[in-house]
């Protein structure tokens, strides 16, 4: 072992610390965990104690920062240089800093603690059953409120034990919002935003506002990493978009294509030559209970060790046992002789990772931080879609009384209609219903779109899933929002698509084959190019020459089952496509033939 | 069948955002030495003992068979993961 020159040490036992923010890889309880584990490991050979401070001036003072991040030693991106820590001494001596470039786990890969749920807070188990299906991930499945959740044994069917995975919707890190969940959207600078941001910010940290205005109010938590999110690169904490296209390539999983190290890493939009934005998809991590246990060895007094299987060796190794090393322990005790009583004092917190040697079948006793008041707490189990693939079917009704707005057989004119997933959705000021195909059972709902959509407004004009790439294309007014599974690209004006600005809505939309959309505004149309996202060419077609008999100035437009359908008033106008022939086939009532209404 | 291009090799790129890391061994090695305490700054470009004895030395520290050379071993240790702290001075 060594000691720092001048053999640096505390003058006093009883070592405080305080932790001044947390990774958005973890959640605070596991973080915390980690820390308190890892100088509990110093303690139990030594006569300190370590208390954490939740305020104030403390001796180790511990932070999670990237590149240069304030001490004028910066840190190198992801790999490489992990943490570093300062001799004992006052002010910035004895603190340590973590990169946050690093993908922060326990070793093995994201450790994903749920939180509400029936689990008491237990682990995710990956892979999980739900429905028939196999999940390696956390999912919004089976919930109409976009919350994540997993299940924490193999089989939720057969076990139904869940908890909710991270998500900025169900908390927030640090800030002063007390972690709180996000608000969206939210306003900050006068503009509006729908997910996390780094605007503001110098740090690449992800933020959000936990109230509708941070102009007004100020309030901000930092956005917790979902179990999907990419790390480094320059979009950190989003999910990896797939497929992606790279160098005119189409990628479907993660890649190392492009770069010489072999790691591996994926776009975070759908083309990665035009938007540029990447990040390095998930590995085993790096252990933050052993690379903190190895910073605090520094805080403490040690340096570097020559001894390859000590804990104060400089290279990052993983090990699942007790981490110190005699050489460590002697080092340690030079400085500060060997523990006086006879019973080490337990870390402040139980283990989630018993003896460092578990992980998925940990049992944390902590019970989760509450982060508002109970109702806001999502109570209710992910509960399975009636028929269909599970992707499809969030089946968690709103839990406010029934009020008017949500009887589907009142509403006379719908916002939009579209097939999405198999089943026909019905948009109405915020809600929507939705009705299985080729079934005469009523509408399921109403949802609200801001929980399975939450960057879309109330007010709908069109919407459309394209069958090729399973995106949903949401319009309102001029805007347009696409959708890929949960990430959303948008708004985006419409004039991206190639569309004239004087064009003020799209009222329907009908896939073709080919890749191809029509793109209807009131008597007119236009070919949209779904893969380039443009449309053929600036002068529209006229739906009068294309579709005999149907009404003159529609507001909905979609294609349901291979026909189209043409809504005015309350009824609507189906126009069978077969042959390249467009002829209307028949004349119904929105309410009676598609809702199934009495 | 046509024939396709032949091939170049695979491409690598520069991914935006990230440091330009295209130093060879032997730049990465100074860096390193430099960086870790082994070596002044400045004071390798002056002869080839200077950065034969840092190797010496770093070797020795990270139980690498002591060569003096920038070998495989050496190289890899010093690509592998590790805390920040210099190895070798304040």
């Amino acid at each position: 072992f060594q000691t720092f020159e001048g053999e640096l040490k505390w003058k006093h036992r009883n070592i405080t610390y305080r932790i001044q923010n947390h990774s958005p890889d973890l959640s605070p309880e596991v973080t915390d965990d980690a820390f308190a584990r890892a100088f509990a490991l110093w303690s139990s050979v030594t006569p300190l104690t370590f208390t954490r401070l939740e305020s104030g001036d403390a001796d180790i003072l511990i932070q999670f920062g990237t590149q240069e991040h304030g001490d004028g030693y910066p840190f190198d991106g992801k790999h490489g240089l992990l943490a570093h820590a300062f001799p004992p001494g006052k002010g910035i001596q004895g603190d340590a800093h973590f990169d946050d470039d690093e993908f922060w786990t326990l070793g093995k890969g994201a450790v994903v603690q749920t939180r509400f749920g029936n689990a008491e807070g237990a682990p995710c188990h990956f892979p999980f059953i739900f429905e028939g299906s196999s999940y390696s991930s956390c999912t919004t499945d089976g919930r109409s409120d976009g919350l994540p959740w997993c299940s924490t044994t193999a089989n939720y069917d057969t076990d139904h034990l869940y908890g909710f995975c991270p998500s900025e919707l169900l908390y927030t890190l640090d800030g002063n919002a007390n972690g709180e969940p996000c608000v969206f959207p939210f306003t900050f600078e006068g503009r509006s935003y729908t997910a996390c941001t780094t605007d503001g910010r110098s740090d690449g940290y992800r933020w959000c506002a936990t109230t509708a205005n941070y102009d007004k109010d100020k309030l901000y938590g930092f956005c917790p990493n979902r179990d999907t999110a990419v790390t480094g690169g320059n979009s950190q904490g989003e999910p990896c978009v797939f497929p992606f296209t790279f160098l005119n390539r189409e990628y479907s999983a993660c890649t190392s294509d492009g770069r010489t190290d072999g790691n591996l890493w994926c776009a975070t939009t759908d083309n990665f030559d035009r938007d540029h934005k990447w990040g390095f998809c998930q590995d085993p991590g790096y252990s933050l209970f052993l690379v903190a246990a190895h910073e605090f060895g520094h805080a403490l007094g040690l340096d570097h060790s020559s001894v390859p299987e000590a804990l104060m060796f400089p290279m990052y190794r993983f090990i699942e046992g007790p981490p110190l090393h005699p050489d460590d322990v002697k080092g340690i005790q030079h400085l500060y002789g060997p523990r006086t009583e006879p019973d080490p004092k337990p870390p402040t917190s139980a283990p989630l990772e018993p003896d460092s040697t578990t992980q998925s079948n940990a049992c944390p006793t902590l019970p989760p931080r509450p982060t508002g008041p109970p109702t806001d707490r999502p109570s209710a189990p992910p509960t399975a879609g009636p028929t269909g693939p599970p992707t499809a079917n969030p089946s968690v009704l709103p839990t406010e009384p029934l009020d008017p707005a949500d009887d589907v057989c009142g509403i006379q004119i719908f916002d939009a209609i579209a097939e999405i997933q198999g089943q026909l959705h019905f948009f109405k000021d915020g809600r929507y219903w939705r009705v299985q195909q080729g079934s005469k059972a009523r509408a399921q709902g109403p949802f609200f779109i801001a929980s399975t959509w939450s960057a879309l407004p109330r007010k709908l004009d069109t919407a459309f899933q394209d069958p090729l790439t399973k995106k949903v294309f949401f319009f309102s007014g001029q805007q347009v929002w696409v959708y890929t599974g949960q990430s959303v690209l948008g708004p985006r004006r419409l004039e991206k698509l190639g569309l004239d600005p004087k064009v003020r809505s799209i009222t329907g939309a009908i896939q073709h084959n080919g890749g191809k959309v029509l793109l209807f505004s009131h008597n007119q149309f236009w070919r949209l190019d779904v893969k380039k996202q443009k449309v053929d060419r600036s002068e529209p077609y006229s739906v009068e020459g294309m579709f005999p008999g149907v009404p003159e100035d529609t507001h909905d437009v979609f294609l349901y089952q291979g026909k189209a359908y043409f809504c005015q008033d309350h009824f609507f106008w189906r126009v069978s496509l077969h042959n390249q022939v467009n002829k209307v086939d028949q004349v119904g009532y929105v309410t009676y033939d598609l809702l199934h209404c009495p | 069948a046509p024939r396709g291009r032949p091939s170049a090799g695979p491409i690598v790129i520069q991914f935006p955002g990230e440091k330009t890391n295209n130093l060879t061994n032997q730049q990465f090695a100074e860096e390193y030495l430099n960086r870790y305490g082994y070596v002044p700054a400045g004071l390798l470009h002056r002869d080839g003992s200077s950065l034969k004895h840092a190797l010496r030395k770093l070797q020795r520290q990270l139980a690498l068979p002591v060569t003096g050379e920038l070998d495989s071993a050496t190289i890899a240790a010093m690509r592998a993961p590790r805390c920040g702290v210099p190895d070798v001075g304040r």
